[in-house]
């Protein structure tokens, strides 16, 4: 319904507020309905500022920034309506060093009750995590689980 | 609702049974490139419902069962179960008697595929609606592909729309 | 040919006047997210000629012009040049009594843009002639943008006949 | 002309056999018209097999493996008509730490008098170069040069 669209569009907005100038170290985020009329039928826009910036459209964001801008979208709908498990593969590839300590924060904050699986190659963001598993093709082509520890990968 | 275990069979190039358990709190999943992380998650997809073979990197549904490789021959059916935790009762009323709750999906080489509901066939229909406004799903925004990490961001606004919708 | 150096003035986020050399062999580009780094890259396709705003992450092609910060205002035209070393003749004969070309580009708010070699103004064909059958250009087969590097293996097959053709 | 176009095709292939396995560590890879009859219009199809692997189509293959194909063929190409210059931006982006070491030593074998400039985050990678630029932006939003040595970047 209506209400209800507009009443989840409005706590999100809320969220990004509070979410993007974590994973940013500061800046801006709006959300914005691209015709107020018309909720059920209007598309969203999404309109940032990473801190010092006058970003003039969103396709000018750095390859790390608009992960980044995801990932704050994700942790704000999150927020709203935690999802049960999230799924995440390999959402790091473009972040650089800082943001991915600033992602790992926000991570631990918020992941209360909920399973997150994270696949990765970093290190950093294997630290993270409470299970770690290894796919390996000691048969080459055939897949198989193995459990490791942190320290044994080389 | 929780992920207790994943079970593949068959699936992609996990050609034997493989249990992959989930914990509480953050699962890390590692190895080489090529090795089958990916496959995991496209396990959980399909398992959840996802009906379309590009969704799965895939050209026809077929590419989803085991293909051989240079050690061992194709087999004939792809099998994946999910058994979820009903801990908080975010699982529909119908099933409020069960402490565990299995989905399970195969799909055989000739085309014909099943779907079960704690071992009983079902249909697609009510896989779908066990997922229905609980914000995980095949599409759903709390899962995220490899390499389409930005995708939300660079889609059209009327896009967007359904990422809200799921949230309400 | 040979690059020797990039000099960038009011292109995207280099405000003020900035020239990077690049000796022979390797040369790495580090820094944070946002920094600018690919605006660089954006920067080596413009001068060469690139005609697509898309090409270069933009809506319309005054997106490469410095549009301001929050502590200083935006300009009025971005410019660019590439300074090459004609050490091996694969420039064409014209130019062969120089031992540097100079290409320049330039773009003004108001939406003109002007071209030149050597400092002398000329058109974007004579641009484009210059990198013809060389292997560089703004869509060569040796420029791989971020997050693309896929893209040769995700193309249809008629698409991939240009990258053979290049190198013919 | 249709000679000239048969005859690169054809070299390109036979250097894809040499620096596909290097890549790999094995495996095999092909390249074929889809028209053979008309050359000049025909499409190229890659049909590739890392080593073990009986891969039925490439869409199937990992983003690793197809960032390390794409790879492959760029200095196919390149080994056949050496481009002056080559802009490589993040192509590590997905490599595990072993193709980052394969790819290492394949670009430091094959570039002989060319310019490679890389953007990465990768500190593997940033060992390679001759020369390190950083990118900063003390002053937000404004874009400077800095000369760095590997050792004080963090
Ligand atoms: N039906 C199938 N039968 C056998 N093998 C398959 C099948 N489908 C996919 N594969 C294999 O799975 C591999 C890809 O696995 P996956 O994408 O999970 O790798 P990954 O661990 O995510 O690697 P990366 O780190 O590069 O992303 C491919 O090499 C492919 O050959
Ligand atoms: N015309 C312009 N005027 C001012 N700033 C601009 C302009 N065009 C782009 N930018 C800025 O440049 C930044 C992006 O730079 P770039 O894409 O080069 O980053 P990067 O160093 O490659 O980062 P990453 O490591 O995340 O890929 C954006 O934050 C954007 O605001
Ligand atoms: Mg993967
Ligand atoms: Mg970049």
């Amino acid at each position: 319904s209506k209400e209800l669209f507009l009443s989840t569009f409005k706590v999100i907005q809320e969220k990004m507020n509070e979410v993007f100038p974590v994973l940013f170290g500061g800046g801006t985020a709006k959300l914005s309905l691209t015709d107020e009329d018309d909720p059920l039928e209007s598309g969203v826009d999404i309109m940032v500022h990473p801190p010092g910036k006058r970003l003039t459209n969103m396709t000018l964001l750095s390859g790390g920034e608009k992960a980044l801008t995801a990932l704050a979208l994700l942790f704000s709908t999150y927020l709203v309506k935690p999802s049960p498990f999230c799924l995440l593969d390999e959402i790091d590839a473009f972040l650089d060093e800082a943001n991915v300590e600033r992602f790992k924060s926000l991570v631990q904050s918020i992941v209360r009750d909920s399973q997150i699986i994270l696949i990765t190659h970093n290190r950093r963001i294997m630290e993270m995590a409470d299970t770690l598993y290894g796919v390996t093709m000691e048969q080459p082509g055939i897949s198989k689980l193995v459990s490791v520890r942190l320290d044994t990968i080389q | 609702m929780k992920l207790k275990r994943l079970e593949l069979n068959g699936f992609k190039s996990f050609s034997e049974k493989t249990v992959v358990s989930f914990p509480k709190g953050i699962s890390g999943v590692v190895g080489p490139n090529g090795c089958g992380k990916s496959n995991i998650m496209d396990a959980i997809k399909w398992v959840m419902g996802e009906q379309s073979p590009k969704q799965l990197r895939g050209k026809g549904m077929e590419d989803v069962i085991f293909a051989g490789s240079n050690g061992k021959s194709s087999v004939g059916m792809a099998e994946v179960s999910l058994v979820l935790d009903n801990d908080n009762g975010s699982i529909p009323q119908e099933y409020a008697d069960y402490s565990e709750v299995v989905i399970t999906r195969r799909l055989f080489r000739d085309g014909e595929s099943e779907y079960a509901i704690n071992h009983k066939p079902c249909r697609l229909k009510d896989i779908s609606h066990l997922f229905m406004d609980t914000g995980v799903g095949s599409r759903a925004y709390s899962v995220i592909e490899q390499g389409r990490v930005g995708a939300i961001i660079d889609s059209k606004p009327e896009d967007r729309r359904h990422w809200i919708e799921e949230a309400a």
